[in-house]
């Protein structure tokens, strides 16, 4: 409506339009924050690369599976969490991985693996170990909470579904995985980190749905 | 539900679309490039309260009438033009770890607007 009009809904002032462009973007913004559960916007602390951003958008799901009542869905959510490769040798390559949001109320982890990237010489099988390590509750040193064993045969993309405990340290902000070769291979083979190969994490999480109540 | 067109004083749905770029979102926001936000807009006089936007039975129709004719005159109580058909926003953005996020925003896109 014209400047100095009446507005049709409530018949006060009518906003020119420019004032009423401002107000619709700002509570835009403020309904997309406070449905992510944030305070303010994020401010990118390192930025991926549009390489490694595709290769791991290639691994995401698709909608969520079942199709639960909307009462108790809450919301779905699916994060991917670029390693920061930590201390490595060649007998061993630690992979750190960060979640500050994880607090959002009522977050549930669904499922959580890795992704990585292996070259291997040809016509080597690879046995690999897989260390969940967690930080302790009480201070800062990293512990053992359980490990997997994985068969490599091939060059290329690998997932290790991971269990209870590293979604437990998920929920923790915090997981440590050390990748560690069983056994002597005459060429070692390289896991990748480079930027189309950087390993992350996939984690599916629900937040904010109601806890499944048990009937009797 | 009725779209905005024109003059129209009566309840509808006016489209807006919230573009990231031009709010300085595009940095942390991977996708979509901006969302059809819309909003409701216009008068709900007595006699269309709970008209389009929500299917008006014939019951709803006559005490629609039923209250316009015994309330003639009486102050307040009006009804107002409220989204009657929302959609959800799919998002795919940064968190400050700068982990990428995927999720599904509920009730996000006002699909419809009807007197309450």
């Amino acid at each position: 409506p014209r400047a100095g009009g009446q507005c049709p809904a409530c018949g006060g002032p009518a906003l020119d339009l420019e004032s009423r462009r401002e107000l619709l973007l700002d509570l835009a913004k403020r309904s997309i924050l406070d449905k992510l559960h944030l305070s303010q916007r994020p401010t990118l602390s390192r930025p991926v690369s549009r390489t490694a951003l595709r290769t791991a958008l290639q691994h995401l799901h698709g909608p969520p599976q079942e199709a639960l009542p909307e009462d108790n869905r809450g919301q779905e959510c699916e994060i991917i969490s670029f390693a920061k490769t930590g201390l490595s040798n060649i007998n061993q390559t630690r992979l750190d991985f960060h979640f500050s949001d994880t607090t959002a109320g009522g977050m549930e982890v669904q499922q959580a693996s890795l992704m990585f990237f292996v070259q291997l010489p040809l016509n080597t099988t690879w046995t690999l170990k897989v260390r969940v390590l967690v930080l302790g509750p009480h201070d800062s040193n990293l512990t053992l909470a359980t490990q997997h064993l994985l068969e490599v045969d091939a060059s290329g993309w690998h997932q290790l579904l991971l269990g209870p405990e590293a979604q437990a340290a998920y929920s923790q902000g915090h997981l440590t995985l050390e990748l560690v070769p069983e056994g002597q291979v005459a060429q070692s083979p390289v896991i990748l980190a480079g930027a189309a190969h950087r390993p992350f994490v996939t984690v599916q999480v629900r937040v904010g749905g109601k806890h499944r109540v048990r009937r009797r | 539900g009725i779209d905005c067109q024109g003059g129209s004083r009566m309840c509808c749905r006016q489209e807006f679309f919230v573009d990231f770029r031009e709010i300085g979102w595009h940095d942390w926001i991977i996708q979509p490039e901006g969302y059809a936000m819309n909003f409701c807009t216009g008068q709900c006089p007595l006699h269309v309260a709970g008209m389009p936007g929500i299917a008006a039975s014939f019951h709803t129709s006559v005490l629609n009438l039923l209250k316009a004719n015994i309330a003639a005159g009486t102050a307040g109580g009006g009804s107002c033009c409220v989204p009657t058909a929302r959609r959800p926003l799919s998002l795919l953005y940064y968190d400050r770890d700068s982990n990428i996020v995927k999720t599904d925003i509920p009730d996000m896109v006002v699909d419809a607007c009807g007197c309450s």
